[in-house]
């Protein structure tokens, strides 16, 4: 996180806010509820209160504006710059202006208002822009499910450097952005997508470009707003060029971008018994698809699609060398790369060996 | 510069991006605006440390040179405040 240059803060917490001009793509009800739902998540992390009033002055003034709007920081029309805040002080001090030419929504679709405000008071209180991509204050938009939204630990830690601890007794955590270059880093899934590799880990996947070998990290709601975090499997079936994900006893199947319509659905649609409820990796190679599920494999025919009988066997009866439980896998010029722990294992299946293993991080450029 | 023998559009194309980055470096990282530059300011090393100071900003690489990563991170909806300075 960054504090504002000069560390400029209210000496007061209890501080008052007052909507000046609304919006007129959400009903006022709407418009109220996410600001104050805005003020709410930073509320909650620190000392300050926010309490509304309709007249008069106020701490923090909003307003939804156009263009040019006398404050010496033009708004730029649909996209580009959403809005802007001041930091703490007197007058124009710690107002936000919101742009009246963007699209704002309650919703997944851009741009959703809970966030963007939310964000915006983060710089009415003193913060800077973070550069932690998963932080609140990170200066892209990025959408994440307004309902399950808890403010990061990187935005925690710098409201409490300038107003000091909560006042609930037991103080608020936060999620906190994986780092690629994390020794103990470990996946939850792998999955190819056209040509790109995606690596899955709780909310975020990095994206690895095949020739760039650029990646780089983005929020699963980003792409899929109705996704769950904490994806626990993934595949593609490049034949019918699909990507399915896996999340305890339910399944989604995308094409490139798009969730495809009437998922999720249930796992038993492969033939996995009841007591199967969640899948650990999974692999798709000529027409069979590979299920790893704690020590054991499964093993689907997708042209009789159904599970092959003398399934499950144990893993290492079938992949000799892979003899810990499987993270994450999948398969790239005829080899099978194996993710357990920190480690990765390349299984080349013409060889049929594990041909080399090497520290997971090494995809992501670490 | 246009790079010579290029396609009018290509020139059109590089034409856009620089506006881009000067746009952006002028927004957001204090690269002073156009017409109120000193010499010294206007020279290509200042732009190149401003595209820099952007691309550390974002853990991209520090290239200097307006890349398509650098180029899409600009291209994407976000804050008007400033990543750098008041």
């Amino acid at each position: 996180f960054m504090l504002t240059p000069g560390n400029p803060k209210w000496e007061q917490t209890n501080l008052t806010y007052r909507i000046i001009k609304y919006t007129t793509q959400l009903s006022e009800a709407d418009v109220e509820e996410a600001i104050k739902k805005a003020f709410q998540v930073w509320s909650n992390a620190s000392p300050l209160t926010f309490t509304k009033t309709s007249q008069g002055e106020a701490d923090i003034k909003i307003a939804f504006v156009q263009g040019d709007h006398g404050d010496n920081s033009p708004f730029d029309g649909p996209n580009g710059i959403l809005a802007h805040a001041f930091q703490p002080g007197q007058g124009v001090g710690g107002d936000a202006h919101f742009d009246e030419d963007e699209i704002w929504t309650m919703n997944s679709s851009s741009y959703n208002l809970f966030l963007v405000a939310a964000h915006e008071f983060g710089h009415s209180l003193g913060l800077a822009h973070s550069t932690d991509p998963g932080a609140l204050m990170y200066p892209n938009y990025a959408f994440r499910d307004p309902s399950t939204y808890t403010l990061p630990q990187d935005d925690i830690n710098g409201i409490q450097a300038i107003y000091g601890p909560s006042n609930n007794p037991i103080q608020p955590t936060g999620p906190s952005t994986p780092t690629a270059c994390d020794p103990r880093l470990t996946f939850d899934a792998i999955t190819t997508l056209r040509g790109e590799i995606l690596f899955f880990k709780d909310k975020y996947f990095w994206r690895r470009h095949p020739q760039l070998r650029i990646v780089e990290l983005n929020f699963i709601s980003l792409f899929w707003p109705s996704l769950p975090d904490g994806i626990q499997a993934a595949y593609e079936n490049v034949d019918e060029d699909l990507v399915f994900l896996f999340k305890g006893g339910q399944y989604w199947a995308l094409n490139g971008y798009d969730i495809e319509q009437g998922y999720p659905r249930d796992i038993s649609d492969y033939g996995f018994p009841s007591s199967v409820r969640a899948i650990d990796a999974a692999v798709y190679y000529r027409r069979k698809t590979y299920f790893f599920i704690n020590d054991q494999i499964w093993r689907y025919d997708n042209q009789r699609q159904s599970m092959e009988p003398g399934y499950p066997k144990a893993i290492a009866s079938i992949f000799p060398g892979i003899e810990t439980r499987v993270d994450a896998v999948f398969q790239q010029d005829h080899v099978f790369l194996f993710f357990s722990g920190p480690r990765y294992y390349a299984f080349n299946l013409d060889a049929h060996r594990v041909i080399r293993v090497d520290r997971s991080q090494r995809w992501l450029n670490c | 510069f246009p790079v010579p023998g290029g396609s009018p559009e290509e020139a059109d194309a590089q034409e856009m991006d620089t506006q881009v980055v000067q746009d952006y470096l002028e927004k957001f990282y204090q690269l002073p605006r156009r017409g109120l530059r000193s010499q010294r300011q206007n020279s290509p090393s200042v732009i190149v440390e401003k595209l820099k100071e952007m691309q550390r900003f974002f853990g991209l690489s520090e290239t200097g040179k307006p890349d398509q990563q650098t180029l899409a991170v600009m291209r994407k909806p976000r804050c008007g405040v400033p990543d750098s300075g008041d």
